[in-house]
């Protein structure tokens, strides 16, 4: 779905020039289930910031199903983020004058999927990350671990080709950091969905069917577990 | 130093009445290294947020070295906060246009310490959290570890008598999230700063002196390691 060639990422500021992405190959396919672990600052939201189309590379190309990146459009791009790629953020992102079910509903609004579908299908994911109490709360009426869920449960809900999660648990104790694993595993197995998850929680790493882990904008794979 | 009797708090939304703490009890005494774990949700923002006078409880009563927070003004508890309790957001609340130097030094200059006592201290914290190489750069051209990271030094720089941190470690990975507790325990150790750490991260609970749970906005003491 998304491959990136010799990816390159450096950041310039008034003193420095930051190398925060060197040379990186990476495949995703139909139904992979990545983990990536890594130092912070070691160049794990940049990548998943230029593998969404969010920011564009240095050096390097990235291919979304076989086609190069750039050459699409900015409003292409913008569809292709929208219908093929659901994506968590660190910092969560939700539209501050919505509701939690608001936020979650958002991306299938823009996929023009119908009232009565939108309503199952938000209530549903709602459901499953123990959010279904506070769907009428706007983000400021919600815990931190609350608004992670929400950011989560709006990357599911359209059930994408591919998820890109930056540190989905962070805020979560363990049990319901679990229970959102296995949500996204089900996804995985039973939709096909692909899953890059960037994380510092190493208890996720048994899931993983490959395990990958970055330093200094290095990427080198761990782990291949094909029988996961 | 602080003291809680029956704290409650209690939320109002448009559709719900939402009892975030109930009947809370709690002391931290100079030296305490207490932990707190709990569910996402179940009320640990709120309780630091009533602790470091940030909000008003609904119910109980909050005491400062035996005052009660109420008999305060406004401007006197901004003073308190300023010497006497150090704190880690849980969404980090750093100062967008200024470097993460002055992030780290702006508490200081609140208490009028002098330039060359500042440039030392300010520079030993940034040290110690791995920050040094990224101290002139602004909060937006920093990773998510990074950020919190000068949220954490923040709260240190002044050696406070208290430090109510909020889930400090979920954006690190477990190298520098160990040597920040370890940098924590010095102070606790060496200057009787007193530590609330909310966190999510189990492995943290090993060196708690006081450990306590928190479900439903109520508290349980789950043990006391006098020998730690
Ligand atoms: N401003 C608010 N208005 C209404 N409800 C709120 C508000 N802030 C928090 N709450 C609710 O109060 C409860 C406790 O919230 P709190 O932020 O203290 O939880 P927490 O233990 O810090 O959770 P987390 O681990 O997810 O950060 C939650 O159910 C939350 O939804
Ligand atoms: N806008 C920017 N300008 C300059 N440098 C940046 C910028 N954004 C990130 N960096 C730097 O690039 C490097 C990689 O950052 P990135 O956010 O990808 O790290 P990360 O692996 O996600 O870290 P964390 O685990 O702390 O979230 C870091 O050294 C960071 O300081
Ligand atoms: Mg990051
Ligand atoms: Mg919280």
């Amino acid at each position: 779905i998304i491959r990136a060639e010799a990816l390159e990422k450096v950041y310039f500021t008034q003193a420095e020039k930051i190398e925060a992405l060197k040379a990186v190959n990476l495949e995703i396919n139909k139904g992979d289930f990545i983990v990536i672990n890594g130092p912070s600052g070691s160049g794990k939201t940049t990548l998943l910031n230029l593998l969404s189309g969010i920011d564009k590379p240095s050096g390097g190309e990235l291919y979304f199903d076989g086609f190069p990146l750039g050459e699409f459009t900015d409003s292409e791009r913008t569809v292709i983020r929208r219908d093929k790629i659901g994506l968590v953020f660190q910092s969560f992102e939700l539209i501050p004058v919505l509701t939690a079910r608001e936020n979650v509903e958002y991306p299938l609004l823009l996929q023009k999927i119908k009232r009565v579908e939108r309503r199952e299908r938000v209530d549903e994911i709602l459901a499953r990350v123990g959010l279904a109490e506070m769907a009428d709360r706007f983000p400021a009426q919600l815990s931190g671990g609350q608004k992670q869920r929400v950011a989560i449960a709006r990357a599911l809900v359209t059930r994408p080709e591919v998820v890109l999660a930056d540190e989905p648990t962070g805020n979560l104790d363990s049990e319901i950091g679990q229970k959102i694993i296995k949500l996204m595993l089900r996804l995985n197995q039973e939709y096909s969905v692909a899953f890059v998850i960037v994380t510092h929680d190493l208890s996720i790493n048994k899931y993983a069917k490959k395990l990958i882990q970055i330093k200094d904008g290095i990427l080198s794979l761990r782990e291949v577990n094909s029988h996961v």
